[in-house]
């Protein structure tokens, strides 16, 4: 079973703003 | 075939060629009877018994009778003797003194006189034991059988107990190093018979034995591009006397080569990620005294003494060898998913947060699902 990749567009970065990296 | 390396390839000792180091070497006097700008150098020419050729002093009809001979080696040698060839009698009273440092610095290496304690403060014929082999002596004059063609020869090593076991004895090695050579006639052979007492002194020859000193590293002088002497170092060394590894060449420190062991520098195993290295006595102790390189600089993202695994945030791939350019490959580790950027070394596996799969954590483990939250980015399936 081929697991899927985590999909960036699927986070909420509203309380992770400092967290998020530039290319998502 | 280079007499500093076998057949088969391997470093062995080596010595430049035993010379008269004096032959057509300028010497400085203070005193000439001829023309002041002749260089003397009837002094270091060839030495030919059926055209004998002599330097002489002016004429010393009173106190002080000091007269003084300065040869310059322009190189360190290794000398064993120093003969003196006299065209009038031997003098009562001479020093021999040695520099190591062309000429800055002066220490006496031999005396002779007719009145040691008087003349120059020593004892007659000291005893020389392994305790003080560098210490120079005063003696007699030796009588020669002809006065008319009287040679003094000055063996450096004579009586000396660390003679015989020259290689292995640095106080020896350093006593017989020099760079200039001092000879100070002090008084000549006083005649009482003379009514008008007038003294000179005269010599045909100035030799001086030995060999270009290079440390056991080289074997043969040369001149480099400016005209100095300088030994033509092998074993990786370097140093107009090979008296140093060369760079890169720091893996042991740097020893003089013996007839049982030719102890070449040997260079840093960086694997091919460094340039430069530095030698360290502790690691080198540590190592049974086999190694002590550091290497320098890793580069290609490499680290460790020898560039020999991959810095932090890189993992070592396996397909290449540690000696290729890209045999560290970045970690790749997944901006949400894993824990840090780092990987392990050798298999590159990121950290991964709780519920997060892969090498580079970039996948949701079996059971867990992908959340909304970077924080938690896999979270269990209820």
């Amino acid at each position: 079973e081929v697991l899927p990749t985590l999909d960036m567009a699927l986070f909420d970065w509203t309380d992770y703003e400092d967290m998020r990296p530039e290319d998502s | 075939t280079d007499p500093c390396y076998s057949e088969s390839g391997s470093a062995r000792y080596c010595i430049p060629e035993f010379v008269n180091a004096a032959f057509g070497q300028e010497v400085t006097v203070s005193s000439t009877c001829g023309r002041r700008n002749c260089e003397h150098t009837y002094l270091t020419d060839l030495n030919s018994a059926q055209n004998l050729t002599c330097w002489q002093s002016e004429m010393l009809r009173s106190m002080p009778f000091n007269v003084t001979l300065t040869l310059s080696l322009g190189k360190k040698f290794e000398i064993t003797y120093i003969s003196l060839h006299f065209c009038s009698e031997k003098p009562d009273s001479m020093a021999i003194y040695k520099s190591m440092d062309y000429g800055r610095s002066w220490t006496p290496f031999q005396f002779y006189s007719s009145q040691c304690r008087r003349v120059y403060d020593r004892p007659n014929r000291a005893e020389i034991t392994k305790l003080n082999e560098q210490e120079p002596l005063c003696m007699e004059m030796p009588n020669s059988a002809d006065s008319s063609n009287a040679i003094l020869v000055f063996s450096t090593l004579d009586g000396r107990p660390s003679r015989t076991n020259f290689v292995s004895s640095p106080v020896l090695q350093d006593w017989i190093t020099v760079t200039d050579i001092r000879v100070t006639f002090n008084r000549p052979k006083m005649n009482k018979d003379m009514r008008e007492p007038a003294y000179f002194y005269a010599m045909s020859d100035f030799q001086v034995g030995g060999r270009c000193k290079c440390n056991g590293h080289a074997h043969r002088c040369m001149r480099d591009k400016d005209g100095m002497m300088v030994c033509d170092c092998k074993h990786n060394t370097e140093g107009s006397e090979c008296d140093r590894c060369k760079p890169f060449h720091y893996d042991r420190p740097w020893q003089r080569a013996t007839p049982k062991d030719a102890n070449e520098c040997l260079p840093c195993n960086c694997n091919l990620h460094a340039r430069r290295c530095r030698f360290n006595m502790e690691l080198y102790k540590l190592s049974g005294r086999k190694s002590g390189g550091v290497c320098m600089n890793c580069r290609h993202n490499t680290a460790g003494r020898h560039c020999h695994y991959c810095k932090e945030g890189y993992y070592r791939d396996m397909s290449r060898p540690i000696t290729h350019r890209k045999a560290c490959t970045a970690c790749d580790c997944h901006p949400v998913g894993a824990a840090g950027k780092t990987c392990n070394q050798t298999s590159g596996q990121c950290q991964c947060k709780d519920g997060v799969t892969g090498l580079t954590c970039n996948r949701c483990a079996k059971g867990y699902q992908q959340s909304r939250s970077p924080v938690a980015p896999c979270i269990k399936i209820p």
